[in-house]
């Protein structure tokens, strides 16, 4: 699965998820990529999302909005996409990961799986890792 | 001020894949940073963002996608616009390079949020979108984890 979010100088935000699903999956078996709410979503009031990982998981929690939720409730981005993942595995058991950027463009990323390759791109700097702490950058 | 932000998926990413996903996730963020700083929206840095992925064989989307238990390939993808919150998306398409190209006519062009299967390749056709060859999607890595995972295992 691959995701991008992304806001403009105008302030739009845009989220966007694409997958080709998962290796010997049941032909017909849709997961949360193509569901607004739960692959992805975007509302230039908070911020936009997109997520990876147990697709079952994050259908059930619609994770996507969660995590625009709780930035509607004064979290971070960071702190959102933490706590959303965290209750995700605590409620049914699932893990992912996510990207996140508010409408002011801070920067959350998080994932409860062994990897998630990401990056982001903001001032000029680009960032990217796949391991937890494996965060490198250049201009 | 401009920023994106793009993930190749979470999951235990094989050792031998590390160093080509991080080129192709550097790659991604400049297509997409490059139409921030040039003035684009968001809608099309995030476009321009995903379809170098999918293009990208070594992401499970577009040109990678894994394969189903039938051998088949089955694509999802879904773009949102959070200055109207409009939203398209398609599932379980086959024989298009670009998902998430096809997830933009569907947000632009109808009154739907979702078209899956066979009607969203129908759509796919009548937006006059180019049809590919199934083959051409299945990168050698996910012809092997399939047959790793249908032939047999210990």
């Amino acid at each position: 699965t691959v995701g991008a979010v992304a806001v403009d100088s105008m302030g739009n935000v845009a989220s966007g998820t694409s997958t080709g699903g998962i290796t010997a999956k049941r032909p017909g078996r849709v997961g949360d990529t193509p569901l607004v709410g739960c692959g992805g979503y975007a509302d230039n009031e908070v911020g936009g999302v997109s997520t990876t990982g147990h697709g079952e998981g994050i259908i059930k929690v619609c994770l996507a909005r969660h995590i625009t939720f709780l930035m509607e409730q004064g979290l971070s981005a960071q702190e959102a996409s933490e706590k959303a993942l965290e209750n995700m595995y605590n409620k049914v058991g699932s893990s992912g990961g996510v990207i996140v950027i508010s409408k002011d463009g801070g920067v959350g990323q998080y994932f409860t799986t062994d990897k998630m390759a990401r990056g982001w791109a903001k001032d000029g700097q680009i960032y990217w890792g796949v391991a937890m702490d494996d965060i490198q950058s250049c201009p | 001020t401009p920023v994106i932000a793009v993930h190749g998926g979470a999951w235990a990413i094989p050792e031998n894949m590390i160093a080509d996903t991080k080129l192709g996730i550097q790659d991604a963020l400049r297509a997409g940073y490059q139409v921030l700083q040039s003035g684009g929206t968001a809608l099309e840095a995030v476009q321009a963002a995903i379809i170098k992925m999918e293009d990208d064989p070594n992401f499970d989307a577009g040109n990678g996608s894994v394969l189903t238990y039938d051998g088949d390939v089955e694509m999802d993808s879904m773009i949102m616009d959070g200055s109207t919150m409009k939203a398209g998306s398609v599932g379980c398409v086959n024989s298009i390079a670009n998902p998430i190209k096809l997830a933009t006519l569907v947000m632009e062009k109808t009154d739907h949020v979702l078209l899956v299967g066979e009607g969203a390749n129908k759509f796919a056709k009548e937006m006059g979108v180019p049809r590919v060859e199934i083959e051409s999607l299945v990168s050698p890595h996910a012809k092997e984890e399939w047959e790793r995972k249908t032939v047999g295992h210990d």
